[in-house]
């Protein structure tokens, strides 16, 4: 069962969440009543990295026009900030008394913090991203809600132009974004999905085209403009799923039975 | 994506501290 829902952020704090957990057993266990190493210098490497991460953080709230990042990301920060300075003092307390309980209570409680902030803030960064992809989504689904409309060549040949670098970026993202995810379950949904629009965009483009030929020609219009429909509304519900399984993050047990 | 990045290099940082904690008290346990 996946723990991260994404690779990277499976690969960024699995091994950090292994030793956490370790040190919280050796604590609960009262395995941990002997004296402390020195951890100025491994403190001081986790402060500098923390600094760093708020630098880059901030720039990247700065930069971001996701009105959710910009309001979400800064908690993130300061979780870790904060965390950074348990580690600090915890440090300070064991170089005067490396046998001090409030100085391991301390150092547990700041790698935990420093976890759950990273987490925090590689969820919020993730979101942000699952997001963009969704825009592109949604600027598929305001095309095939014109599809219906269009009833000449020129506007047909505009509908293809504007959809097709749409559809590109979709098909591009999601692609990347299916061999992220470490949810088997929801890379197949993305992977059927996404097939299923490529398969169904250039039949409903010649469902169009035909409609369009008919009605130039006077001929009845009806079931021509019903496949039409049908394939659109198809297209419509699988860019819905797609945008659906992409907000996922959690593990659900009933999609393995 | 650079905060990805410093991320990595926070919790790298976080897991040697961590692991030297441990490590110091399992030599002495």
């Amino acid at each position: 069962m996946p723990v991260f829902h994404t690779k990277t952020i499976e690969s960024i704090l699995e091994p950090v969440a292994q030793q956490v957990s370790r040190l919280v057993i050796l604590h609960e266990e009262a395995e941990d009543g002997n004296a402390m190493p020195n951890l100025e210098r491994p403190v001081l490497a986790v402060s500098n990295a923390v600094a760093n991460l708020v630098k880059v953080g901030r720039e990247t709230i700065n930069n971001s026009d996701d009105q959710i990042l910009r309001q979400e990301m800064p908690a993130s920060l300061q979780r870790v900030e904060k965390a950074s300075k348990l580690l600090e003092e915890a440090s300070a307390m064991l170089n005067a008394d490396p046998y001090s309980q409030p100085a391991r209570k301390k150092l547990i409680e700041g790698a935990r913090g420093i976890l759950q902030g990273t987490s925090n803030l590689l969820l919020c960064f993730d979101e942000s991203e699952v997001r963009k992809i969704i825009k592109e989504c949604k600027k598929v689904l305001d095309y095939l809600a014109v599809a219906e409309v269009i009833e000449t060549m020129e506007d047909l040949v505009q509908f293809v132009k504007d959809l097709s670098p749409c559809l590109t970026k979709v098909s591009r993202d999601v692609d990347a974004r299916e061999k992220e995810l470490t949810h088997m379950v929801h890379r197949e949904i993305l992977v059927r999905c996404l097939d299923s629009v490529k398969t169904l965009a250039p039949i409903l483009i010649c469902g169009m085209k035909i409609y369009v030929q008919l009605l130039a020609q006077g001929k009845k219009v009806d079931e021509a403009g019903e496949n039409r429909n049908y394939l659109a509304a198809r297209m419509t519900d699988e860019i819905n799923e797609i945008i659906r399984v992409l907000q996922l993050t959690t593990y659900d047990e009933d999609e393995w039975d | 994506e650079m905060i990805l990045d410093a991320a990595k290099s926070i919790t790298i940082a976080t897991a040697a501290l961590v692991k030297a904690a441990c490590a110091a008290q399992r030599e002495l346990v």
